[in-house]
This record gives structure tokens, C-alpha cells and sequence, in this order.
């Protein structure tokens, strides 16, 4: 079991360095267990450095740069276990238009595995639907699905 | 295994029973500022097995049941179906699709099914064990929440790994 | 002393449901004092209840409803007490299109008393400004200014 | 009083001396993600006298120091001054101009100036009493912060209500 951790541990660690050097264009991450003869008990540590910058603790990135490092993170952990659903609300709020096709394009590795659910107010996110639902409140308070599917760009009331 | 249902009746704000159908590949939900949305993803963790009405945003696990509005009075059930294409068998279940039920009741009692077979809660949460998919899982990120993964402390982070791995 | 926050509590009070009806084009919200006997060290409340929904626990609200409610508790401390600036990092983040809108028809009633400081990505926030400041990184890790006035419609590098 | 000015050198990211002219109005702050927006909300903060390194996102004071970059060294010394007009006297400071710095030098030493004459922190946090405008005020409202007013715990909201009545 300690075996079993170590080497997933390792594959995120990798996946980890390897998507956010995706995201951002270069820069460097890594996971780092806090006390390796205690693997299974202690804390990990983030590194994270946006290419260009020098390495600091991670609380001084930017909110767009935290959302990003990870969501890279994330996807490690995907890539190591995938899950066959992901949900992801609004996890696109702090991102530029720049970052978010970056992380749309990312999204889209991963269609292979698993299935999404994207809750998203960026229309450049929508883009990447296959499928979009619209929810609705015309009753107040009571909320409704809309179907608006892109194939023939055009709402249908369903 | 894949998503195919996912459908409300008394849930929240889905007064009215209510269903959504997902194919392969990436379904977008959109809406403006308190639609629904988010409640879909309450309903997925509920029907999950989550036990905390704190972490669904409510200060009790009533609160989920449609409680009224300017032109419906509350209503006295809470039900969420989620069905699932298991021809991988991926589920612990020897069907080529399952359906998992939770019901709540304004009375307090509660009901829940595997393909219409009446279960403990306790059943439908070991049935999703293995799967990655869970109703605190890793794989549902709920908004506000993303940041929590470089965020927390090491030790919140931990939590996250062992389940990952 | 007492007197003194009971009136501006007071005051409060009646800009917040006036502000909430605004922002949200209806419904109900209030600030209540948990133990009025004890008005300088009692915990405050917050009821709000956005038109055509019941009446619940705030905690139920959406995210954007969330901020916008706080906007509008923020304003009406701001009515009561202005503040000579006031800087804003975001605070659109969750708000949906037709909200932003109302938010910055919001912070135009302000302009009397408060000079604004507003980060935003949001395009419609950018139109409300009478300046714009760019802030880039054309250099790895090194801040600038860049100055992108409207009132010419284009950007001036400074 | 009006904001006129905020100049920053070796604050953060901004390495250069760097100007940001205001005039009555909205000033909007645009730009990408990690460019250093940000930063000017919390370069304000520190000038008018925060001293928690972690409510500046640092886990030091020394962190706010440009700490290098690729084509950069690191630098010695932060400066950030704040220039109001003070006509109105809303600053109980006579002139019709005030400056504040704040300096943070990499031995650890701090500098704090109010129109250029040498003053301790205490200072210039008492010239910004009851004028709404403080390093904790409610008038400065950080990323990520504004939900706060509603989530928080009735006793936190209670110090925003006591600071404002
Ligand atoms: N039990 C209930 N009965 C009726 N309505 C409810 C109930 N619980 C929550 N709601 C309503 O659901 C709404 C919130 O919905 P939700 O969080 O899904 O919005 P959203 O579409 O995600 O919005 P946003 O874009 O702002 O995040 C709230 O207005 C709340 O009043
Ligand atoms: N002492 C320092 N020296 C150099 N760079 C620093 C220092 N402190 C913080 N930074 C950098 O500043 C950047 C963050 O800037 P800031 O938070 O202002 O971004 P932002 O423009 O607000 O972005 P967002 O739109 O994502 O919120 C980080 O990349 C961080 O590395
Ligand atoms: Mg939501
Ligand atoms: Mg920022």
C-alpha cells in the first residue's frame, strides 16, 4: 500500500509538472511530500513557477494563476486515477481569455476517459460543448432546462 | 461507465420534475445568476450519498426539498435518479444500466434504490467505491472551490491524494 | 456611542433593502441585530430574498446572488459612511452579464461622494471607466503600466 | 480628499518605478492573469499600514520586496508612496498636498514618511483614522473577498459594521 501510493504519487508528480508547463507556457511544478520516510502520513508541499518568474510560495500568485496551477494539479490526479464523470462549476471564473483556452484545450485531452459537465457563464468555454443545456427561471423560483444543442446553432425549446 | 440521466423532481429549485440527458464528450450548462445550475451539481452529490447539508449550502438536509416560491407552495418531496451505462461493469452491479434514487421526505424519512430495489444509503455509497467518482470525490469541483487544491493547508491536500491514489 | 450605532445601523439597514432591490429588481433583504438589547456586541444577521423566491437561509443563495448581496450590504455602508475610495479587485467575478450591468449602474450613483478603483476582466465594467489603466508583463515577471484612454478610443502606450 | 497619485519601486512585480496618475471618477485596472493587478491593491494596503504579510498574500513582510526574475536580480528595498489632495483637510494634515511612503529594505529595516519628514507606521494609520480609508477598511474589497460580507460568521461581519457605525 505504501508501494502503491509512492508510485501514483510519482506519476502526478510528473503529470503535474508536464500540464502545468502546459498551461502556462513553461515554468516549472512539483508535489513534494513533506517527510518522505513518512509517506503515507505526511503533508504534501506545492511548488509552483510561472515561466519567467522567480520560485516564491505559492500564495503570492495571482488568482488566475492559483485557478490554473490547479487545475493542473487536478488533471495529475486524473491522469493517475481517471474518473469516468467530471463536474466542473465555474472553475473558469478567474481566467483571462488567453488561460481559458488553454485550459479548454487541456479539457479536451481528457475526453478519452472520462465525460464533463462544464458550468460556465465564458461563452469561449461553451464553444467546446458538445452538448448545451440552458437552465432557466421564467417561473420564479422554479427552474426549467433548455436544450440548445450546436449542431444546428440554433436553440431548441425542449 | 457513463452518465446518461440525470433527473429531479422536488430538488431545490427543480420544482418540477425535470430531466437531463448526457451523450459522450463535454455537456455545457449555462443560465444567469441563480437559474439552477449549481443545484445540479448539489443533486449529484446528494444522490451520491453526501450526508452534509452544510457542504449542499443548506443548515439542514430539509432544505433540499423545494420550499416554495411567489407562485408554488413548498412542496413534500425531494427526489433525484441518476442513471448510468455499466456495460463496462465498472459499477458492482451486474446491469448494462443502473439507476441510483434518493428520496427525502418533508416527514424526515428517507428512501433510496438501485434500480428501483429499495438499499441503504451506505449501499449506494459502495457501489461508487473504486469508481473515482464519489459524492466528495476529487472529479466534482464545486464553484469557489478550485483554488482549495494549492490553497490548503498540506494537510487538507492529503485528503485529496489519498483518494487519488 | 450607543445612540450613534443604533442610528447608523439604522441607516443601514434601509440602504441595504433599498440597494438589494435594485440590484436584484425586487425582493427583500434586511440586517437584524441577534440580541437588540445588546445592540454594541451582539452578532448581525443577514436575511435576503432575491423576487419571486422564498424566503431561506442566505447560504442557499448562487454564487453570483451571494455577491451581489454583499455588494449591496457594502453600498449601504458606503451611503452611511462614504469613503473617499474605494477599490473594488473582482468583485464581478460571479456576476452574469445582466448583473454586471446593474452593478455598474450601482457604483455610477457613487461617483458624487467616492473616487473608484475597479480590476476587472469583464469588458462591460471596462466601459463604464473614464480611465483605463493596462497592466502587462511584456518583460518575464517585471509589471507596467500601459494607458488606454476612451476618450480617443485608443490605446496610448505611456 | 482625493487619490492623485500611487508610485511603486521593488513593490512586488514592479521591479521599475512605476506611476499610476487618478482623477475624480472610475479608474479601471485591466490586464492578463498574474500581470500584477493585484499587487496595487495590496501596494495601497501596505502604504496605509498592513502589517500582516499573509493578508498580503506573503508568508513574510520581506516578500514584498521584487524578489528577481529571469532577466532581473532581486532588489534591495520596497517604496510605495501614496499622493492625496487635501484641500477639503479630510486628512487631519495642513497642506494641501500629503504624501505617504512606506519603505521596506531587505536588512529588514522600514522607513515611513508623511510629506517627505521621517514618521513611525502609528502615524500614518492615525492620519487615515475616520476617514474611511484604512490598510483593514471596508472600502477596499480584495480578490476573492466580497462574499464575505454574507458568508462570514455574524461576529466577523460584526467588525465591518463596528468600523462603519
Ligand atoms: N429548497 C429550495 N427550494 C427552492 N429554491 C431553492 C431551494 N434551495 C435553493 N434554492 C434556490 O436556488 C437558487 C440557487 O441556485 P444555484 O446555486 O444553482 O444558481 P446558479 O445557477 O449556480 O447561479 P450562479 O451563476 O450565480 O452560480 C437560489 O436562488 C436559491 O434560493
Ligand atoms: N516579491 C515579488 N517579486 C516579484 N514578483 C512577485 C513578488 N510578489 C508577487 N509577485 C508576482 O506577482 C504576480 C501576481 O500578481 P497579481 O496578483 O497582481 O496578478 P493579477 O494581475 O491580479 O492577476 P489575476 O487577474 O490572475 O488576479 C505573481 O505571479 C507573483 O509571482
Ligand atoms: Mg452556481
Ligand atoms: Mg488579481
Amino acid at each position: 500500500s505504501r508501494e502503491l501510493f509512492l508510485t501514483s504519487f510519482a506519476e502526478i508528480r510528473e503529470r503535474f509538472g508536464e500540464f502545468f508547463r502546459k498551461l502556462f507556457g513553461g515554468g516549472r511544478a512539483d508535489v513534494l511530500l513533506s517527510d518522505p520516510d513518512d509517506p503515507l502520513e505526511c503533508g504534501i508541499e506545492i511548488i509552483a513557477r510561472p515561466p519567467g518568474k522567480e520560485l516564491q510560495s505559492i500564495s503570492l500568485l495571482s488568482g488566475g494563476e492559483k485557478t490554473l496551477a490547479a487545475v493542473a494539479l487536478l488533471f495529475a490526479i486524473f491522469r493517475s486515477k481517471p474518473s469516468p464523470l467530471c463536474i466542473l462549476d465555474e472553475v473558469d471564473a478567474a481566467l483571462d481569455e488567453a488561460n481559458n483556452d488553454r485550459f479548454n484545450a487541456l479539457v479536451r485531452e481528457f475526453l478519452v476517459d472520462s465525460q464533463f459537465i462544464i458550468i460556465t457563464h465564458a461563452k469561449r468555454t461553451m464553444t467546446i460543448a458538445d452538448v448545451l443545456y440552458g437552465v432557466t427561471m421564467q417561473e420564479p423560483g422554479i427552474s426549467k432546462r433548455v436544450s440548445v444543442k450546436f449542431e444546428n446553432q440554433s436553440a431548441a425549446v425542449a | 461507465m457513463k452518465l446518461r440521466k440525470l433527473e429531479l423532481h422536488g430538488f431545490k429549485s427543480f420544482a418540477d420534475r425535470t430531466d437531463f440527458v448526457f451523450e459522450d464528450g463535454i455537456t455545457a450548462i449555462v443560465g444567469p445568476n441563480g437559474c439552477g445550475k449549481s443545484n445540479l451539481v448539489d443533486a449529484v452529490r446528494w444522490v451520491l450519498g453526501e450526508q452534509s447539508a452544510k457542504s449542499l449550502r443548506g443548515s439542514q438536509m430539509m432544505d433540499v426539498i423545494f420550499n416554495g416560491s411567489a407562485t408554488r407552495k413548498s412542496q413534500g418531496l425531494a427526489e433525484v435518479t441518476l442513471t448510468f451505462d455499466n456495460t463496462d461493469r465498472a459499477l458492482s452491479c451486474d446491469s448494462d444500466f443502473v439507476g441510483v434514487t434518493r428520496k427525502l421526505y418533508r416527514s424526515g424519512e428517507s428512501e433510496y434504490l438501485i434500480n428501483k430495489n429499495a438499499c441503504r444509503l451506505k449501499d449506494i455509497r459502495e457501489l461508487f467505491l473504486d469508481t473515482g467518482l464519489g459524492y466528495d470525490s476529487y472529479s466534482i469541483i464545486e464553484q469557489g472551490k478550485v483554488e482549495l487544491l494549492v490553497q490548503s493547508s498540506s494537510i487538507e491536500r492529503r485528503a485529496v491524494f489519498d483518494e487519488a491514489a
